[in-house]
């Protein structure tokens, strides 16, 4: 056995770095806050542009905590039941917004585009959590006979992937609905790959969502159990996250790569060309231009 | 036998240290990568140093190989080179990153941080 920290993200900010007792009395206090120092909850990426400012889910963000807390006592993170033996866990968090001139709000859609995922790495696993708001809605729950069933299909098919009871007297309070879509998402990998000179809009991923009362088809509005999703903040967005496992030694380059690829096809040739310059000259010692593009 | 006293001192010359781990801080926004990467922003990659001269420590777990090549150099160096002082054990370290569609990615990068030092 080893010990170890696992930190819950509803540890106040302010003593984050507060000395965590071990059994053998380690103290924990120093390579915790080296990693909480080094995790940036917002990352300002288009410089030009804050707004764009990517703002990691706390789900990533508590992912790299403990698992790069388990790499400094040595453990390997990728052995996890939990990472399901995963060595990349990607999140692709919803921009979806709801269709408000249908009231009540039966139905949701949920729209991914997982085309950055490598087709090289296989997938070992893939949820979607959605996050449930708090209702004050206590005396409508109250007088709600039987469970209330969340399903999941996907959005071209009646076939259910998944679904949740949730006990109407819990449905007043928060909490992550977490949806195993594994298996729709490696059949849509194996089409898509097959097929994918067909698909114009790019490698798509659709689920939707409903709530029945018990096994019955009444539909429930979602709004009731704080399924909505307007004025949602970044941490309460739905998010897909997609475990998998990389063959052969993963090469720190390849990110390299499909950075400098996609800031040069979204059309900002002359700045790549000049950070691709810097970049390569602060290793090189080139003696012209050409040398350092080698 | 290679000819060097007692001290390690060859003709007079501070001989250079053994093959062993020394410190490398990396930094990745040195590098330029802190518009992908999220964290950790740097760390401590640690690199190997030394030479990798007769007698061979057990310790550098070298390969028979390097016990050979370095068994030929201490004889006649003009004929190879010493064996190399190498990284023979390394470890992963977590990067939280961006990917290309802005998607936060969470990936174990294997052998990153060098954990013990031979000769090869």
């Amino acid at each position: 056995f080893q010990c170890a920290a696992i930190i819950t993200h509803s540890t106040p900010r302010r003593n984050r770095g507060a000395r965590i007792p071990h059994q053998d009395g380690q103290r924990s206090s120093k390579f915790l806050k080296d990693i909480f120092a080094s995790s940036h909850p917002i990352v300002g990426h288009h410089k030009d542009d804050p707004k764009d400012a990517i703002v990691p889910h706390e789900y990533m963000l508590s992912i790299y905590r403990t698992y790069s807390a388990a790499e400094k006592l040595g453990l390997n993170a990728s052995f996890f039941r939990s990472s399901k033996f995963a060595n990349t866990i990607t999140s692709f968090v919803d921009r979806g917004t709801d269709d408000l001139l249908h009231s009540p709000l039966r139905r949701q859609k949920y729209l991914f585009d997982v085309s950055t995922l490598s087709d090289k790495e296989e997938l070992v696993g893939a949820e979607l959590r959605i996050f449930r708001r708090a209702t004050g809605d206590l005396q409508s729950s109250l007088q709600t006979t039987g469970l209330y069933d969340i399903q999941l299909y996907p959005c071209r098919s009646d076939r259910l992937l998944d679904s949740r009871s949730l006990d109407p007297l819990d449905s007043t309070k928060p909490s992550w609905e977490v949806l195993n879509v594994w298996d729709t998402f490696k059949a849509h990998r194996h089409h898509y790959h097959q097929h994918h000179h067909q698909h114009q809009q790019g490698n798509l991923l659709c689920f939707q969502l409903r709530v029945t009362l018990g096994k019955s088809d009444i539909e429930v509005d979602l709004r009731h159990l704080g399924l909505n999703r307007d004025g949602r903040p970044q941490q309460e967005k739905a998010i897909l996250v997609a475990y998998t496992r990389s063959k052969k030694r993963e090469n720190l380059f390849n990110e390299m790569k499909e950075k400098i690829k996609s800031r040069r096809s979204a059309g900002q040739k002359e700045e790549s060309a000049a950070e691709e310059e810097a970049v390569f000259s602060k290793g090189a010692k080139g003696d012209g231009p050409r040398r350092r593009r080698r | 036998t290679a000819l060097s006293n007692r001290h390690g001192k060859r003709h007079g010359k501070k001989s250079k240290s053994r093959c062993s781990k020394k410190a490398l801080h990396v930094n990745f926004k040195e590098l330029g990568w802190d518009d992908w990467i999220i964290a950790p922003l740097d760390y401590e990659a640690y690199h190997c140093e030394g030479v990798c001269d007769f007698p061979l420590r057990s310790h550098l777990e070298p390969t028979n190989h390097a016990i050979i090549q370095t068994l030929m150099n201490s004889m006649d160096p003009s004929s190879t080179p010493p064996s190399c002082c190498v990284p023979t054990k390394l470890s992963p370290i977590s990067i939280l990153y961006i990917d290309s569609g802005n998607n936060v990615v969470y990936k174990q990068y294997e052998d990153m941080v060098v954990e013990q030092c031979g000769c090869r």
